[in-house]
């Protein structure tokens, strides 16, 4: 546990009344094996610790708190703001419906999070239809499909169609049907594949999509920072949703994602049932990633 | 340029502990192997950057070096199981393993243990049609481990040389689960002696110290006799079955490099090492 560890590297500091440079340091070395330990990114982690590091130098110890918890209290503070702030509201057209694409590497959740985004806005009143945009998986159109049916929400898939025709045409009938947004689902794709981060572009083009959304896996390591900065250069990201946070991972491709895109994470997926979504919390985030 | 020629020194060192953390080979195994590579370059006297990173290589090669090919008779019929958490690649690796034994001649099925999520028996039947292999399947919803059972059975009937048992994702702190993958392992035992014969805990590539929690949690449930790699196509290099070795020694035995159904190597210790470094 953080907290403890940093308390045992400054237990000599006990009763003093700054942190000073050294102090800092040895604090620091804990700091950066915590954040490399649950996931952050290498960079991403070098950055953040000059950051802090900046703030917490002659920082004054409050009576209340060991020198450790006071740079907990820094840390804490530091990658809660960098997380952002709660943002789990899906942006609306001005004119409906909305396109929602959602988009990731191979295997990330986005069909399973695309029926739970359709559970979260029929639970605020607005109606949702599922597209079907991933022809390549074997199987993906029918998951999409059942579990559509699950739970009663309007699904549309092209017949023999490319993904940017069935995106058109499924924006097209949710315009006609009088529906408040379209959840596009694509197929998981590397984003070294060019054809395919071509592909998106094209829907993009397309739709022009209210919510152009990744979907990270929570367990991913270092390599966070690629996709999502790809993905963010080709599609124009403006948002993350993070799944499998049911599981134990520390979740540092949070902060990873954040500061390579700058955008919020709007929702976190936390089971594989369709109503296991939740609001993103970045100070919950920043404290299980601190561990 | 990482390794360009020269001397050794503290910055040389730290950028292959930069190298083996990005590699997503986890803290505590960079933080290891080079401070024994440390130890063993001084030993050396070694004082080109070249010499200390070949050393590098071969001690993460003899890590990840496969033990020698068992020389008991092949079971027959072989049973094997994928398991690992959700999205991991079993499904697709299921079919690569079954199309693979299948080109090597022997007669191989399918067996749809994921009874659980939508459409996950359909996946696996365009699978095993693409591959020309038989899918013994149940109704959705069935007990997985009832479906593996009378398949069993039936493959026996059958004579399949290779049975190939695909398995439901599921995240390892889900004690339910993890009951329900103990329960398939003892009624694959009970229906066939010495079997599942291969349990293979499918790893995705992009996986950082997770992979190391699923590794140990898995085989705390059913032994894990292998791993493979998935998704190694990506950017991601992986490294996190070196981290695994620090905790068990489970034998990598293939990496997936692809969608298609022959994206399926064996895998090459030295050859990973070797891209681990960059
Ligand atoms: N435990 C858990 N499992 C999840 C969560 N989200 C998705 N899953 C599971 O993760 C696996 C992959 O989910 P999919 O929705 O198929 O992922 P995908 O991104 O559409 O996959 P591709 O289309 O192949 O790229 C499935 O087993 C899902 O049930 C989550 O938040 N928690
Ligand atoms: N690029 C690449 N994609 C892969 C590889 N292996 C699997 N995939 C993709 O990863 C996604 C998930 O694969 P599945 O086989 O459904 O994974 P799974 O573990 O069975 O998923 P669940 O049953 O939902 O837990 C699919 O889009 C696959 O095409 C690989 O080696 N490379
Ligand atoms: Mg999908
Ligand atoms: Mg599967």
């Amino acid at each position: 546990h953080l907290a403890e560890k940093l308390q045992k590297t400054l237990r000599y500091l006990r009763g003093k009344g700054k942190l000073s440079e050294k102090d800092v340091d040895l604090a620091m070395r804990e700091i950066r094996l915590a954040l490399l330990e649950a996931d952050v990114n290498f960079k991403v982690v070098k950055d953040f610790v000059a950051a802090v590091r900046e703030r917490a130098v002659g920082k004054e110890v409050l009576h209340s708190l060991t020198p450790g918890q006071q740079v907990v209290k820094i840390v804490h503070q530091e990658l809660t703001a960098l997380m952002g702030r709660e943002q789990s509201r899906l942006l609306a057209s001005t004119a409906p419906p909305a396109a929602v694409m959602l988009v990731g590497l191979q295997g990330s959740g986005k069909t399973t999070t695309a029926v739970k985004l359709a559970v979260h806005l029929q639970r605020g009143g607005r109606r949702a239809l599922l597209a079907a945009a991933d022809i390549y998986r074997p199987g993906a159109i029918r998951q999409l499909e059942v579990l559509s049916e699950s739970v009663k929400m309007p699904f549309y898939s092209g017949a023999n169609a490319r993904p940017v025709e069935i995106c058109r045409q499924a924006l097209k009938l949710a315009s006609r049907e009088g529906y408040d947004y379209v959840i596009l689902d694509t197929a998981g794709r590397l984003h070294l594949d060019e054809a395919m981060m071509d592909e998106l572009k094209e829907i993009k083009a397309a739709v022009k999509p209210a919510e152009a959304l990744l979907v990270v896996d929570a367990m991913t390591g270092q390599d966070a920072v690629n996709a999502a900065a790809a993905f963010h250069r080709a599609v124009g990201l403006t948002g993350v949703i993070l799944t499998k946070l049911d599981g134990d991972t520390r979740g540092g491709a949070a902060l990873s994602v954040r500061s390579v895109t700058g955008c919020p994470i709007k929702f976190a997926g936390v089971g594989e049932k369709v109503d296991a979504l939740e609001p993103f919390h970045p100070e919950r985030m920043a404290s299980r990633i601190l561990g | 340029q990482l390794f360009r020629d020269g001397e050794i020194d503290d910055a040389f060192f730290e950028t292959l502990e930069e190298a083996l953390i990005t590699g997503d080979v986890g803290v505590g195994a960079a933080l290891q192997l080079v401070e024994q590579l440390r130890r063993e370059a001084g030993r050396l006297r070694t004082r080109r950057r070249e010499a200390a990173r070949e050393l590098l290589v071969v001690k993460i090669t003899a890590l990840l070096e496969n033990p020698p090919a068992e020389t008991l008779p092949a079971a027959k019929p072989l049973v094997i199981l994928l398991v690992g958490v959700n999205g991991s690649g079993k499904t697709t690796t299921a079919a690569k393993l079954a199309y693979r034994y299948r080109r090597d001649g022997r007669r191989v099925m399918l067996v749809a243990g994921d009874t659980f999520r939508a459409a996950a028996i359909d996946q696996l039947q365009v699978w095993a049609d693409r591959a020309g292999v038989e899918l013994i399947r149940q109704q959705p919803g069935s007990d997985p481990s009832a479906v593996f059972f009378d398949a069993l059975n039936a493959a026996r009937a059958r004579s399949a040389d290779v049975i190939i048992g695909d398995t439901a994702g599921r995240l390892h702190t889900k004690t339910n689960l993890m009951e329900e993958l103990k329960k398939i392992n003892r009624v694959i035992g009970r229906a066939l002696p010495g079997a599942p014969h291969q349990v293979l805990l499918v790893i995705d590539a992009t996986t950082g110290h997770n992979g190391i929690n699923q590794a140990s949690r898995f085989n705390e449930a059913v032994p894990i006799t292998g791993l493979i790699l998935t998704k190694l196509d990506g950017t991601a290099r992986g490294g996190i079955v070196v981290g695994v070795q620090d905790i068990l020694k489970i034998p990598v035995c293939y990496v997936g490099i692809g969608e298609k159904i022959d994206d399926l190597e064996p895998f090459d210790a030295a050859a990973f090492a070797r891209a681990l470094l960059g």
